[in-house]
């Protein structure tokens, strides 16, 4: 489902280059549940970013979902995200002018459904992640774990193929984590849908299947940990 | 050194009412370390908030630092702050056209320091939490994690004598939050720091002298627990 072939990232700046990511071949298959951890700055984001299109690499392929990315234009990549792809960013990227629902209904704009239809999808996102009561609040009038959880219901309104979540319960407290991870859970058990999960977090790391890490740009083999 | 009365914080919007804080009474004294824990929603930001006089309560007074909060304008609170307070943000709240070095210069501009102490300051911060080499990058050229931490160095360059901070290992791997943790804990023992410390993470509570908890707007007795 989703497989990158000698990937590396670089950033060219003024005085120095960044290696962020640096030959990675990672294959995520069909229903997979995989949780992404490492040490801060070591690549968890942009390796997320490559996969869903955001961002393309320096060198290498990322073909997800049977789609080769870098053949693909910017809108192409857009529409390609929309129907496929449901992305929770570390940052929320929530939309400041409109309110929860219009921001969860966002990505159902695209999908032909009618206004009651989306507005309806959307309400049931955020009754699953315990927000129905704040719809109507803009991202300002929201606690941070209140806009986490926005975030997150916006990803799988559009009930997508392929999950992406960075850092998904980084502010969220236990019970709030657990009702996300619990999601999470019946989605990639009961409705199929393929994760990947870049988490701090240990505990939400049990959630999941498989555990892979990450250690300056370099994805380490299936079972070992970075040194401390 | 921090003490709220009888303070409420009611947001009033089109349809209804918010009460993010009821009738919390709190008392923090010089050398406390205290970790405030509660659910999403429960108010724990916007305590903070009050008490570094970034916002205003509808109700009750707030003391810090034997100052009478409500009774001083938006530009002698932010003196006092930047000569006092040091403040981690749960969403960073970095410049984003400055460098690292800038942002955590930043509150180092009104302390009457030459340009080169400043500067020289400022990189200890940086080196505090591992990120001199990153002095030149701007937030977007950063991690998550990465960004975190240039905040917390920003809270903590002018040497203040009250920190605040929200949620402040939220995106940060165990060997990054425990440097964090490491740096509360000398400035608190050694150099006498205040800190109460918004977080949702059991370890870094442990790393606090006191645990308090809020719970729907209202602060729970010392030992009580929110219901799950
Ligand atoms: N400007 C606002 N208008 C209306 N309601 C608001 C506003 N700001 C915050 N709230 C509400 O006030 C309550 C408390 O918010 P606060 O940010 O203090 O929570 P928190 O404990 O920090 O949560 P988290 O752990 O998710 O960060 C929330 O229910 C939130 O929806
Ligand atoms: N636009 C950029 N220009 C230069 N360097 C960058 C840029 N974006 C990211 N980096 C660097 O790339 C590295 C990897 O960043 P990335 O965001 O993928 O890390 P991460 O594993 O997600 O970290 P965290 O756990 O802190 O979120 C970091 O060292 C960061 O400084
Ligand atoms: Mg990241
Ligand atoms: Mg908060």
């Amino acid at each position: 489902v989703a497989q990158t072939t000698h990937v590396s990232k670089v950033y060219k700046l003024a005085a120095a280059e960044v290696v962020a990511l640096d030959e990675v071949n990672i294959v995520v298959n069909e229903g997979d549940f995989l949780a992404l951890m490492g040490p801060s700055g070591s690549g968890k984001s942009t390796l997320l970013h490559l996969i869903a299109g955001i961002d393309r690499p320096s060198s290498g392929t990322c073909s997800v979902l049977n789609f080769n990315l870098g053949t693909m234009s910017e809108s192409e990549l857009a529409k390609w995200r929309n129907q496929y792809v449901g992305f929770v960013f570390q940052s929320f990227n929530l939309v400041p002018v409109l309110s929860a629902l219009e921001n969860v209904e966002l990505p159902l704009l695209l999908t032909g459904l009618s206004s009651s239809k989306r507005k309806a999808q959307a309400k049931t996102a955020l009754e699953l992640v315990g927000l129905a009561d704040r719809m109507d609040h803009t991202p300002r009038q929201l606690s941070g774990g209140q806009q986490q959880r926005i975030a997150i219901a916006r990803a799988i309104a559009t009930d997508p193929q392929l999950i992406l979540c960075d850092e998904p319960t980084g502010n969220l407290d236990s019970v709030s984590a657990d009702a996300v991870l619990e999601i999470f859970h019946t989605l990639n058990t009961q409705l199929g849908k393929t994760i990947i999960m870049v988490t701090h977090d240990p505990h939400a790391a049990r959630a999941a299947k498989e555990v892979r890490y990450l250690e300056k740009g370099k994805l380490l083999p299936a079972g070992e940990k970075p040194k401390d």
